[in-house]
Parts: C-alpha cells; structure tokens; sequence
C-alpha cells in the first residue's frame, strides 16, 4: 500500500503549511 | 541481486525545515528542532496510545536508531518522542534491516512533503510572490500574483490559476498555444523562476565561504 501525502493532510498541517509562506514580519 | 533501501528510496534531508509534529492513523512522525525525523508507532492498550517503536532519523538521513521504549512494553504518548535509552542500536542508510524499510520510506515521503511547501528563496517582484521551494532537484517554484493568478512548476508539470480563478495543467515544457494574455504570466514566471535560481546559486556561494550559520530562507525584496 503506497504511502501518499493524503495520509498526513489535515488542518493542523495545512495551517503549518500555510505559516511557512507567510514571511517573518518585515 | 538483494534489493537495497538505496535502490527504493534516497536518504532524506530535513535540513532547515520548520520543527512540526504530526499524527497519522497510527504513527507520529515530527521535525524536531533538531533537525532530526522522528517516527513513533503506535498501538492502542485499554484505549490508551502507546509508543511501541520508535525510529529517530539524523537529518541527513544517514544514521536511524530504532528502539523499543519501557522494554518493549510501550511509553504513553507524550508530546514529544520518548529519549531513546543508554546504548541505543543504530543502523546507518545502507544496513537498515529491510524491516525497517517501510517505516523509513514514510517518514521520508512526510519530508519530502514539507519540503515542497517550504520556500528557500522568496523574491518579490513588481507583479508577483516568486517561491523556489527547499525541494530540489530539481525545486518546486510557485508564482502568486499579486491580482490573484498563480503558476506553479512541479516536477515537469506546470499548474496555471487563472486569476478569474479557472485553472488548468501544462505538461513538461510545452507553453505552446498559450494565449496571449496567459503567455505575458508564464513568461513573468519564467523570469522570476531564472531569478531565484541565481539567487540561490549566489547566495550558496556565500554560506559556503562562510561555513557558520546557515543563510537560507533568504527574502529578496518587498510586496511593493
């Protein structure tokens, strides 16, 4: 059974996700 | 010919990526500030979760210690792995027992994936957010727009947003039949794609001759 990122997916991980793109307050 | 994990799966890096802790079905994979990748497994006693295994992966990938917390009898979840014990086993990249190997190809395909959402290099351009992600080779780029389109490069494939919000997929390199008005956005992309590569190639010379802390995520410039 092939591990796909579904797996991991969730709103904690999406809001990490998220964090990532917004830069550090300039 | 044995199959190797080399042959199934390359070493993962979790260099400069974000600390997270993240739970699955029955596993707890985290980044730790360490830089290393922690898998811990679990199985369900008197509806409490213990942690039965542990793998705790250096950040290069290379070195996996694997042990069983309490004696094999398990550790209560907690919200960080348990240490592993005095005299832990470990394995390096090449001699980890095949059993292991799914478990390692998990944790690397959780990295792999937080690499692609994790910008190295962000550059602001007069119209757009260009992002070269910390997944190379070869990286992904995404292109926010500042009026709401996105284009974004993933291994050969090419996603455009319109910023009326319709969306489709160019294959490889293939930009041909583009309209005009979408040619104007790839084009702009391509340029800020060009520019965070060089970017980063410069940057990289730099973290090199320096050799102390590290350089990247680098920001270039403001939304203006």
């Amino acid at each position: 059974d092939d591990i796909d990122d579904e797996e991991f997916l969730d709103n904690q991980l999406e809001a990490y996700f998220e964090q990532l793109i917004q830069p550090e307050m300039m | 010919q044995k199959p190797t994990l080399r042959s199934v799966v390359s070493p993962l890096t979790a260099h400069r990526l974000k600390p997270i802790r993240q739970k699955t079905k029955n596993a707890v994979v985290s980044i730790l500030d360490t830089g290393e990748v922690c898998m811990e497994f679990l199985k369900e006693h008197h509806s409490q979760e213990l942690v039965k295994e542990v793998l705790r992966i250096s950040g290069d990938g290379n070195v996996i210690a694997v042990y069983h917390p309490n004696e094999g009898r398990g550790f209560l979840l907690d919200n960080r792995p348990p240490a592993p014990p005095e005299g832990v086993c470990t394995y390096n990249f090449d001699n980890l027992p095949e059993k292991y190997w799914k478990k390692y190809q998990y944790a690397a395909k959780f990295v792999q994936l937080v690499r692609t959402k994790t910008p190295k290099v962000t550059f602001y351009t007069r119209y757009a957010k260009c992002m070269l992600m910390e997944n190379s080779p070869p990286a992904d780029v995404e292109v926010c727009f500042y009026d709401g389109a996105k284009i974004h490069k993933t291994a050969g494939v090419t996603r455009v947003i319109e910023k009326s919000g319709k969306s489709f997929t160019l294959k490889g390199d293939s930009e041909a039949g583009l309209r005009k008005e979408i040619q104007v956005y790839m084009d702009h992309a391509n340029e800020g794609h060009r520019i965070c590569l060089a970017l980063e190639a410069a940057v990289l010379e730099e973290e090199k001759r320096s050799g102390s802390v590290p350089f990247f995520p680098i920001i270039v410039g403001r939304k203006p």
